[in-house]
């Protein structure tokens, strides 16, 4: 059997309200050593979520075995929608069930609410995504990132992020003009506020903003989002949890037709 | 703009 508790109930919630507008069914595995994870494409399989909670990050975990858990995301926003922020949260299901089931209590227990989400089989295909040196690592505030991919996108449909010793610079054109933000490194001692950049060679890739905006829907998980680009590689957008998971978002890039 | 490429032209199946 599979059961899991998450004091920060929250956190369950925030993950769903991550994925939900990129993926419609998905998979959730969960591990006996691992935890809980998902990796789903979008449905055009231009990109890529994969989501993983710790076994530790849980309160309580215990998984006897691997179990594959299909679920419509949706729906299963739906339910953890009835959760309130400061509930537990804990997701119960057994090896050869057909039901995944999600109880939230409040924090003094003087309620208890008790879902059941019916399980569906989905064919899904694991992606293997190989170990990589990144040319360079982004770090900033998520805030920060969501504030530029929604500004850009009143611009333009897609942004070419070139990074270089002075700074990552994200550009967009559209039919009423250009647009172009740059960020420098910064001394930040508030990591909330920190920019950093680790430069190997200069890289410049074209996005759809689009997904990225999509992407930027994990803010609220995190205050720093990780960003990660090579030549010719899809961007990975991660943001982590510290002590529970991350989330990370993979995106192929567009080239010159 | 551009050509969108597939992600699974970069990861293996």
């Amino acid at each position: 059997m599979f059961e899991a508790r998450l004091t920060e109930g929250a956190i369950l919630k925030k993950v769903l309200d991550s994925v939900k507008d990129l993926v419609t069914d998905a998979n959730f595995e969960a591990d006996p050593t691992e935890g809980f994870k998902l990796q789903a494409m979008d449905s055009s399989h231009v990109s890529l979520v994969s989501l993983k909670l710790h076994a530790d990050g849980f309160a309580h975990y215990r998984c006897d075995r691997p179990l594959t858990m299909g679920m419509n995301l949706a729906n299963m926003a739906k339910m953890l929608k009835c959760a309130s922020n400061e509930d537990a949260i804990t997701m119960k299901a057994d090896d050869a069930g057909d039901v995944v089931a999600f109880m939230f209590e409040s924090p003094g227990q003087e309620k208890i609410s008790d879902f059941e989400l019916k399980l569906m089989d989905i064919d899904s295909e694991h992606l293997g995504i190989p170990d990589t040196e990144y040319a360079v690592t982004i770090r900033m505030p998520s805030a920060e990132f969501k504030r530029i991919c929604s500004d850009l996108a009143t611009i333009g449909d897609t942004v070419a992020i070139s990074v270089s010793k002075e700074g990552v610079k994200f550009s967009t054109t559209g039919d009423i003009g250009d647009a172009n933000v740059t960020l420098r490194q910064n001394s930040e001692d508030d990591k909330e506020k920190m920019i950093s950049i680790e430069l190997g060679e200069p890289v410049n890739l074209t996005f759809a903003l689009r997904y990225l905006n999509s992407f930027t829907k994990a803010t609220p998980l995190s205050d720093q989002v990780v960003i990660r680009l090579s030549p010719q590689l899809p961007i990975v957008v991660q943001y982590v949890v510290v002590d529970v998971g991350y989330i990370s978002y993979y995106l192929a890039p567009k080239i010159e037709d | 703009r551009g050509k969108q490429q597939n992600l699974k032209a970069f990861f293996t199946m």
